[in-house]
């Protein structure tokens, strides 16, 4: 009996499903190439090494179905409305944009048609004009002191020029106004000329 | 306060301190958290020079007096949870390594998990005290991720009771391990056991390495630092060769495995326990994983709202720089990416604690799947963040290039775990090897469970294209 996959691109459940049968439809290929490679060279190491390229990409899809399927989950945890309305944009565009980079991993298996892979190429563009009034707001949520950070571009307070002059000023070479080198190097190389 | 930022922060459909709540896993954490970053950041004795224009000895100094500060002050201030030790930790070194992290992150660990009660009796306090300082030297200058292949042996000796440890070729040397140059005065070694002329495969071994007191090698004992890398410049990651050195066989770790007195080998329930402690670093790098590309999408994001540059619209002013589409295109998957490795180094965690609570039980069901899951996500999240870090600098421009901007040390600090505890393509095979067990037992009529149960549904399975 078939059981066809229905991809919803505005629903993250739908997109773990796709991702579900993205993962089992590589893991069957690398099975099947492996044995087939069994068959030819009946050394099981050869075979092994000959399918490696199949074998790694099979792990990413399992690893990739993984994480969207943990992400999602987790959106079903967060009781404030508004913060689960944001995390759920950012599930899906993550979730869409992994889609769109392995796109031909999705159209080979016959879970996406052309028409799909469009609608979330399309969704991807929506979605980061859908998350940018939010995207700072979802990095101060990661609650990163300064000191921790250790970033004069990531400052909290945005005043990142001026810090930058300030931290330039600090550096060993500046210790004093001419350095040691102009006297040892510079300035008899220049008497010379 | 930057008016761009402020105008960010006024225009946000969500309050970021209930999101932080999400992430810490309740209000009461985040307090918690605070608190503690708070000691550390109204303590005087934690402030210093920026590292950035300190030379690699004087970070190394920085590093270790930092350390051991840190490990009074935890005693002062009765910290004894792991989180918080890890907290703690995090905030006194910024988020980068330190000398004592193999000591703290894998030493104690594996003398929780692979010794026997007599020998955390003899070994564990010491260690909790400072006395004795540990480092974990698995990797050998030729070997590195297949563990099997490995060439330091440790033979028993029934006539004496000890066993002889040698690093028999160049290549066996032990390189690498964190805190093993200089710091640390003993460590867990793993080496091939040969006990009554055979080869009983890689067990792990108490070895002292310094004189306690003088600090100096002990006699058939070479140890220094391997010089300056990529990164990690606050630690002295080390070479160990051992001629002949000899220790008590009660120095072999043996919970799971034993060699008794007249040389009968005792093998373990499974051999992937003696690389638990491994297992526990891989999935902590989930984790890690999560912080660098957090800390690099923060720096980035900021930093793309306060920067203007160019014209979107001919004659206007310079637009913020995240108004631009690529920037989003470039940001914001990574800013998901960061989210999702936080849920999966949470989840990843907890797993880890539920089932080395039923091995210590006895039960090693879920061992075959915790050791593949957390091989493949350290490896697919570790890739993605070490791009991702890398991503974020090249979308501040030029001034990500500065040192100022953290990226460059987030980068260096973050990019080995793509390579420790498992070089990632190994990693991933590994994983791949237990997903094709799963599928050859779904083929031959068995149901699997977990991660991969989608596999019991593929002989039924024919995907087929639907519309939306």
């Amino acid at each position: 009996a078939a059981r066809p996959v229905t991809v919803l691109v505005n629903d993250p459940v739908s997109l773990v499903e796709a991702y579900k049968a993205r993962a089992a439809w590589l893991v069957e290929a690398a099975a099947k190439n492996l044995q087939a490679e069994l068959n030819r060279r009946k050394n099981k190491d050869d075979a092994w090494n000959v399918t490696s390229v199949d074998l790694v990409r099979a792990t990413d899809a399992h690893c990739h179905y993984v994480v969207v399927k943990l992400f999602t989950a987790k959106l079903s945890e967060i009781n404030n409305a508004a913060v689960r309305a944001v995390m759920t944009d950012l599930c899906l565009l993550f979730a869409l944009h992994g889609i769109s980079k392995n796109a031909g991993d999705f159209l080979q298996a016959g879970i996406l048609t052309n028409t799909q892979v469009n609608q979330v190429n399309q969704h991807v563009k929506e979605l980061l004009a859908i998350i940018r009034p939010n995207a700072v707001a979802l990095v101060d949520a990661f609650d990163y002191s300064d000191s921790y950070l250790g970033s004069v571009l990531g400052r909290y307070d945005g005043n990142v020029y001026e810090t930058m002059f300030e931290w330039a000023k600090k550096s060993p070479l500046n210790q004093t106004e001419v350095h040691e080198s102009f006297h040892k190097y510079l300035k008899p190389m220049l008497s010379k000329l | 306060m930057n008016a761009d930022l402020r105008r960010e922060r006024a225009a946000a459909t969500f309050q970021p301190e209930l999101l932080t709540h999400v992430l810490d896993g309740g209000a009461e954490r985040t307090r918690r958290r605070r608190e503690i970053e708070a000691l550390i950041a109204n303590d005087p004795d934690f402030q210093h020079e920026d590292f950035s224009f300190l030379s690699r000895s004087q970070r190394y100094g920085q590093a270790i007096r930092k350390s051991a500060l840190m490990v009074m002050k935890l005693r002062e201030y009765g910290i004894a949870d792991p989180d918080e030790i890890y907290l703690f930790k995090s905030f006194v070194h910024h988020g980068r390594p330190e000398p004592l992290d193999l000591h703290l992150g894998m030493f104690l660990p594996t003398l929780l998990t692979q010794a026997t009660p007599e020998q955390q009796d003899r070994f564990f306090m010491p260690a909790w005290n400072l006395e004795i300082i540990g480092t974990y030297a698995q990797t050998e200058m030729g070997h590195g991720s297949h563990v099997r292949g490995l060439e330091t042996t440790a033979t028993y000796d029934p006539a004496t009771q000890e066993f002889i440890l040698n690093s028999p070729t160049v290549t066996s040397i032990k390189w690498w391990p964190g805190g093993l140059g200089k710091t640390s005065n003993h460590a867990i070694v793993l080496a091939q056991l040969y006990t009554l002329g055979q080869c009983k495969g890689l067990h792990a071994f108490i070895v002292p390495i310094r004189e306690l007191g003088t600090h100096k090698p002990l006699p058939g004992i070479t140890v220094g630092d391997i010089g300056p890398k990529f990164g990690y410049d606050e630690i002295d990651n080390g070479y160990l060769k051992m001629d002949n050195f000899r220790i008590p066989r009660e120095n072999m770790l043996m919970k799971y495995a034993q060699v008794e007195p007249d040389g009968t080998y005792v093998k373990p329930l499974s051999d992937k326990l003696t690389y638990g402690t491994m297992v526990f670093i891989r999935a902590h790098i989930v984790g890690d994983a999560a912080r660098a590309l957090s800390r690099s999408c923060t720096i980035a994001i900021r930093y793309s709202a306060v920067r203007h540059q160019s014209e979107l619209k001919a004659g206007e002013p310079e637009p913020q720089v995240l108004d631009y589409q690529t920037q989003q295109y470039k940001l914001f998957p990574l800013l998901g990416a960061a989210y999702a490795f936080h849920f999966v180094g949470t989840y990843i965690r907890d797993t880890y604690r539920r089932i080395s609570a039923d091995i210590i039980e006895g039960d090693l069901s879920e061992l075959p799947e915790l050791h593949a899951l957390t091989a493949g996500l350290k490896a697919f999240c570790s890739w993605i963040a070490n791009a991702g870090i890398e991503e974020c600098r090249m979308a501040c421009g030029g001034h990500g290039y500065s040192r100022c901007s953290g990226l460059p040390d987030i980068y260096v600090t973050f990019t080995p775990s793509c390579t420790y505890e498992g070089e990632n393509t190994v990693m991933m095979l590994q994983t791949a090897r237990f997903l094709i067990k799963s599928y050859m037992q779904v083929g031959s009529g068995q149901r699997v469970t977990g991660t991969v149960s989608y596999l019991n549904d593929l002989p039924r399975q024919h995907i087929q294209p639907q519309h939306v």
